[in-house]
């Protein structure tokens, strides 16, 4: 454990804090894909195997799978069932195909054992570096977000962005490189590279998220 | 196969 890693972590669980605060607090989940959503439910659930298999890494480890799993569940269930009426499905219109498809095909392709948890390991690492993209689409269609659902995304790219001075800390202090997770981790952070640029030049100076005409 | 100490991350 290094400090990017642990202040990414910490950026991750602030991310999902905030998602929930915001949903709880203004009791809407406008603005929020579910497709998003449910693309981290389907990653967390097919990288976390090994947690039914009685791998044991660490207590942090074990805790923090389980809270990921737990959380992301938990949203679901708020935007299909509490709050559904608040969702707007004509606004979330991403084709999930066109993610799940050809991160499963990468998967069974870039692995590093031929079994189901490892291809399923790279599955949800090839997913997760693309689950976001439903959820900038809905930024995209509407030109504005409220502020907090802006947190939210900018925390979620803080995470990624802090794991690629964790793989360097450890490539110097390990020795060790992860090619699969480090490659997903670079195109990850690179996908939120236009919504920081907004998100810095106009949220944190006060403005509405409003992407330009 | 994946390293051991890279199975830590989450």
């Amino acid at each position: 454990m290094n400090i990017f890693r642990l202040f990414g972590d910490l950026a991750h669980l602030a991310s999902i804090f905030i998602l929930l605060h915001k949903v709880q607090t203004s009791r809407s989940c406008r603005g929020i894909s579910f497709k998003t959503q449910a693309l981290y439910v389907a990653v967390f659930m097919t990288r976390y195997l090994d947690l039914f298999l009685g791998t044991w890494v660490s207590f942090y480890n074990t805790l923090m799978k389980l809270f990921f799993i737990g959380s992301s569940c938990y949203i679901l269930y708020l935007i299909r069932f509490q709050f559904r009426t608040t969702y707007d499905p004509n606004l979330d219109t991403f084709r999930v195909e066109y993610l799940l498809v050809p991160s499963f095909i990468l998967g069974l392709i870039f692995n590093y054992e031929f079994t189901l948890t490892e291809v399923m390991w790279s599955f949800s690492i090839f997913l997760e570096a693309v689950a976001i993209f439903p959820q900038l689409f809905i930024l995209q269609r509407t030109g504005e977000a409220e502020a907090i659902t802006t947190h939210y995304i900018a925390a979620l790219g803080i995470y990624r962005g802090l794991y690629i001075p964790n793989w360097i800390y450890r490539y110097y202090s390990e020795g060790s490189v992860d090619p699969i997770a480090v490659v997903a981790g670079i195109v990850q952070t690179g996908l939120y590279a236009d919504f920081f640029y907004v998100y810095f030049t106009k949220v944190l100076q006060g403005q509405r998220f409003e992407l330009p005409a | 196969i994946r390293e051991e100490k890279a199975k830590d991350e989450l």
